[in-house]
């Protein structure tokens, strides 16, 4: 039996809506831990992974290991109409057909019920631990998404290349280019609006903005968003959660 | 041109 009672119904709606647009259907494993989701989209260019400690939710009771195999469309349906701050609890069986959410507002004692019809999905799940990354970038995740948008207006690619003092976000097309370089600083008073880098080897990497558009719709969850870059390889981009994250792969495009 | 590449070219399907 699952029972997962968020005291906001805001946050998992928010996750969901963070990565509904690029993946359609979601495998959420429930167990003792908590609630934990990989899903890769249909173009297998980027992978999403979740994962919401217990400490996330006002209450979490999960006896036995269940997945809930999810439609995030409809899921977002019904999410829609339970208001932002109703307590939202998800409910289900051991072997669920259908997930139960319940959304109360304690202060007018209304309680409203919906059931989704759950399916069974057939994923390919992605060995994604253990990799090793050449720098780590820590910024602000509204001015990520900033750059991101800025600069997809020029290119249907963002080349990033970090060197020890300087993180630069380039981009050419045929309109013309841009360029917008951001440099590590750590501000006392807000420390969220800091920027650091942590940097082993530079890296020089190009990925498709179509991809980083996806990615940013994550920048509601968190004030800040880390990037892992690593010369050939994926990269990862991940906001934080109270408990928990959400990660978002990249596979980068190579020059001929 | 660059070319996009694939996550299965370097993760492992379990």
């Amino acid at each position: 039996m699952l029972e997962a009672k968020f005291e906001e119904a805001s946050l998992f709606k928010k996750v969901i809506d963070s990565f509904k647009d690029c993946v359609q259907l979601v495998n959420f494993n429930c167990s003792e831990h908590g609630i934990a989701a990989q899903a890769v989209d249909d173009s297998r260019v980027l992978l999403v992974s979740l994962s919401i400690g217990t400490e996330s939710f006002q209450d979490f009771r999960c006896d036995r290991n269940v997945t809930l195999g999810a439609d995030l469309s409809s899921l977002s349906k019904i999410l829609r109409c339970g208001n932002n701050n109703d307590n939202l609890t998800l409910i289900a069986d051991d072997t669920p057909d259908s997930l139960l959410l319940l959304f109360e507002d304690t202060k007018k004692d209304r309680i409203s019920e919906y059931s989704l019809k759950l399916m069974d999905i057939d994923a390919d799940f992605l060995d994604i631990e253990g990799m090793q990354y050449d720098t780590t970038i820590t910024m602000p995740s509204a001015e990520f998404a900033k750059v991101v948008r800025d600069l997809n207006q020029l290119s249907d690619s963002l080349n990033i290349l970090v060197t020890k003092d300087t993180v630069k976000f380039v981009a050419e097309g045929d309109i013309g280019s841009g360029s917008v370089i951001v440099k590590p600083h750590t501000d006392m008073d807000k420390p969220d609006d800091s920027v650091k880098v942590e940097l082993d080897k530079p890296v020089d990497l190009t990925f498709g903005s179509k991809y980083l558009l996806d990615i940013i719709k994550g920048a509601g969850l968190s004030n800040q968003i880390t990037i892992k870059l690593s010369s050939e390889t994926p990269a990862l981009f991940e906001f934080g959660l109270q408990s928990g994250y959400l990660q978002f792969f990249l596979a980068p495009k190579f020059n001929e | 041109t660059p070319i996009q590449n694939d996550l299965t070219e370097f993760y492992t399907i379990i």
